[in-house]
């Protein structure tokens, strides 16, 4: 699975998301990645894009509860990401990525390691694989 | 107002053993799609057109699990799908099901701004992106070397897993199958491998 996240300089956020799924998966089988609200949401609050356990994904609403989190419990983008998940995973393994209209990035992930990069405009980039 | 932003990736969950020349190719790619985004937010493209720019870059390098370099299904063939969302008016687009759709975040994108509707799969969704004058491709294109070799190991261990690593048995971490007495919808959670 790969994707992409991106606020742009008018403060509009977007999500993209794109897999073959899962290896040896059943013809038909249908993942998390196409379905808006478990594996990408955008908002006018933040742009949000996962990968992993699509099972998981989808039975936690992931990438809707990141943006729910910041609208109803006020969080911060890095917090809201946390929160999801730690909470919303149930023994699910999964990781996500997420940009705020305030020109924020953050991602996170329980299991070993999520290939990423980011990068913003006051110059902080990063490219990584592991924790 | 905060300023541009982007963020991307390839897939969670890596084997801990991945080889340090995969680790490397895995960080290029990463670094070139973000400049290819960075490049584009420079030029003042909107946040739905550098999402797209981006993921088409990723499916059309086969390094990871999406467009070339898609897991496979038990038969051997590739099933694609994607979705995108512009966060300015929530709307939103999604395709699953692709066989011959070169870049299938872009028929996502048409589905969001030519058609009626927010998700098409399968037959339906191939005869919209024909008629929209998408480049279709044969289903082998998609297919590698290293992802027949992966489904083969798939088969042999009788479970659904990575898509693009082959799990060393019996490695405690969530690239191997552990035979996990957990059960999700009934199955167990081993058969619900990270993708």
């Amino acid at each position: 699975t790969v994707g992409c996240v991106v606020v742009d300089s008018e403060g509009r956020c977007a999500a993209a998301t794109s897999t073959g799924g899962l290896m040896n998966k059943m013809t038909g089988r249908i993942g998390d990645s196409p379905l808006i609200g478990a594996g990408t949401y955008a908002c006018d609050l933040c742009g949000v894009s996962c990968t992993g356990e699509g099972e998981a994904i989808i039975r936690g609403t992931l990438s809707r509860d990141v943006a729910a989190v910041m609208e109803y419990k006020g969080l911060g983008l890095q917090e809201a990401v946390d929160y999801v998940i730690q909470e919303r995973l149930d023994e699910g393994k999964a990781g996500l990525i997420a940009v705020s209209r305030n020109g924020e990035v953050a991602y996170g992930f329980n299991c070993v390691g999520m290939f990423r990069g980011c990068a913003t405009e006051n110059g902080f980039m990063e490219v990584g694989i592991w924790e | 107002m905060g300023g541009w932003a982007i963020a991307v990736h390839g897939g969670a969950g890596v084997d801990p053993n991945l080889p340090h020349e995969r680790q490397e190719e895995a960080k290029q790619l990463l670094t070139r799609c973000l400049n290819l985004g960075i490049s584009a937010l420079r030029s003042s493209l909107s946040a739905i057109d550098v999402v797209e720019l981006v993921v088409r870059e990723l499916e059309s390098d086969p390094l990871f699990n999406s467009g070339r370099g898609s897991a496979l299904t038990g038969k051997g063939t590739v099933e694609m799908e994607a979705s995108i969302m512009d966060g300015s008016g929530r709307r939103c687009g999604a395709v699953s099901g692709l066989t011959m759709v070169k870049n299938p975040v872009s028929l996502a994108r048409l589905v969001m701004d030519k058609s009626p509707h927010s998700y098409l799969a399968f037959s339906g969704a191939e005869e919209f992106g024909r008629q929209q004058g998408l480049e279709m491709v044969d289903n082998s294109y998609f297919i590698t070397e290293d992802n027949v070799e992966m489904l083969k190991l798939a088969k042999e261990a009788n479970t659904i897993m990575y898509d693009y690593r082959i799990p060393t048995v019996g490695l405690d971490t969530c690239s191997a199958v552990v035979e996990s007495p957990l059960q999700m919808n009934g199955l167990p959670i081993s058969v619900y491998a990270p993708e």
